[in-house]
């Protein structure tokens, strides 16, 4: 903090700062240099996820609690060293007799998904990457506070999401130096031939990964089934029934 | 009384012996660590430390500090690093040789490859629990999430998807081989 941050005269109530539009929804964000907010450490954003629209998966550098105003949707986080405990099991007893490796003859697995429904908080580490997916019928509203002031943020007092996928053509305008640019995913930044080493893949796909040509933003429009594995939901939760039978 | 004091604490972990390795390949090399698990004095400190040991031609697979920051200390050897910011700009991308000292912020995603016969480095960390995660590999952020969030996020086929989750069996340490272009920071 620099001093005097805190000599707060007269406060304001306040607005976001930035829309960032994107092809499936909106981030609204608060300008965190507002003497209250830089007071306080707090970051915050706002984030409007239409019917199919997934929030691609980003981490932050702070750790932070998101609260779910409005709507249903799934969430999916990724812990680093968890297990991906969420399997297409049927699939994946079949395949193991014929001794193929792992990752093969089976549809899918991941870690985590939880069904998301209004009042739920929820506590997201820094460095952890999240993603949001809006299976209702009306729009996802998430307001999230970041904690940048907390020890986990190593680094300054500004908000720095990365993007694991998809981009953000408007750039962050809240980060002097950055207004105009835009920001890329994780993968941009590498020559495609380390990526195509790193995942075994071939360059041409590496190169995809980067995004190059993709100007969705970073909450896209899902077209068609979205089949993540998630258990069902619980009876009456949401008002919503089971999607498969209970054993 | 003395038993349970400051005076009693270890304070002194050795990280070059393999035989304690954290991460171990014959043909890739280790890399070890210490945290206040089993240094606890280092709870105190709000500190720990990598040290890596690769081969040539090993690649330590892209991850990135979840909570930390990082110097990156080479004590022996070559090897080629690219780093990626959060704004996805390349910020570095050279060849690091003995001596050289690189900090490593918190979610700036990282790849070393050794360049020369053995590359040795210590990093220390701002964490006394330091984490990373991994771009790719089996335990990677990739690995994690599901195959329609990777065919929606980056518009490829379920089978590329598939093989973007799961070619890489490494966890930390993969074979790396063959040229590189490096020298040419994206910005």
């Amino acid at each position: 903090q620099w001093p005097n941050e805190c000599q707060l005269d007269q406060l304001n109530a306040l607005e976001p700062s930035q829309v960032i539009q994107s092809e499936g929804g909106r981030i609204e964000v608060w300008d965190h240099h507002a003497p209250q907010l830089r007071c306080s450490g707090f970051a915050f954003e706002r984030f409007v996820i239409e019917p199919q629209g997934l929030y691609l998966p980003t981490f932050m550098n702070a750790g932070k609690l998101t609260f779910v105003v409005h709507g249903t949707g799934l969430m999916g986080r990724v812990v680093p060293g968890c297990p991906e405990t969420f399997i297409e099991s049927p699939v994946f007893g079949e395949s193991q007799g014929q001794g193929q490796g792992q990752g093969q003859g089976f549809r899918d697995m991941h870690q985590k998904v939880e069904h998301l429904r209004c009042g739920d908080t929820i506590a997201t580490p820094s460095g952890v990457a999240q993603w949001f997916y809006n299976n209702g019928n009306e729009p996802l509203i998430l307001v999230a506070a970041a904690d940048l002031a907390n020890h986990e943020n190593q680094l300054d007092r500004n908000l720095r999401p990365v993007l694991i996928a998809g981009n953000n053509p408007q750039g962050q305008e809240w980060l002097q130096g950055r207004q105009q640019q835009k920001q890329n995913n994780i993968f941009t930044g590498f020559a495609p031939e380390i990526l195509a080493q790193a995942f075994k893949i071939n360059v041409e796909t590496a190169q995809q990964l980067q995004s190059h040509q993709d100007n969705r933003g970073n909450i896209v429009k899902v077209k068609g089934p979205f089949s993540v594995i998630r258990p069902p939901l619980r009876r009456g939760q949401g008002g919503q029934q089971p999607q498969e039978k209970a054993n | 009384g003395l038993e349970e004091t400051l005076c009693t604490m270890r304070c002194t972990e050795n990280l070059d012996d393999p035989s304690d390795a954290d991460v171990y390949t014959p043909s890739l090399g280790y890399i070890n660590t210490v945290n206040s698990y089993n240094l606890p004095i280092l709870r105190l400190l709000h500190l720990s430390a990598l040290r890596g040991s690769i081969r040539n031609n090993a690649m330590v697979l892209p991850q990135w500090n979840v909570n930390a920051n990082s110097a990156l200390y080479v004590t022996n050897g070559r090897a080629h690093i690219q780093m990626v910011n959060d704004n996805g700009d390349r910020v570095f991308d050279q060849e690091v040789s003995n001596g050289q000292l690189l900090i490593v912020p918190q979610g700036f995603s990282v790849m070393k490859r050794a360049t020369s016969e053995q590359f040795q480095w210590i990093e220390f960390k701002t964490n006394e629990n330091a984490q990373v995660n991994s771009l790719a590999g089996r335990t990677s952020v990739m690995t994690g999430l599901p195959l329609e969030v990777i065919t929606n996020g980056f518009q490829i086929s379920p089978q590329e998807a598939k093989r973007v989750k799961f070619s890489t069996m490494e966890t930390t340490l993969t074979h790396s081989s063959g040229p590189m272009s490096y020298g040419r920071p994206r910005v």
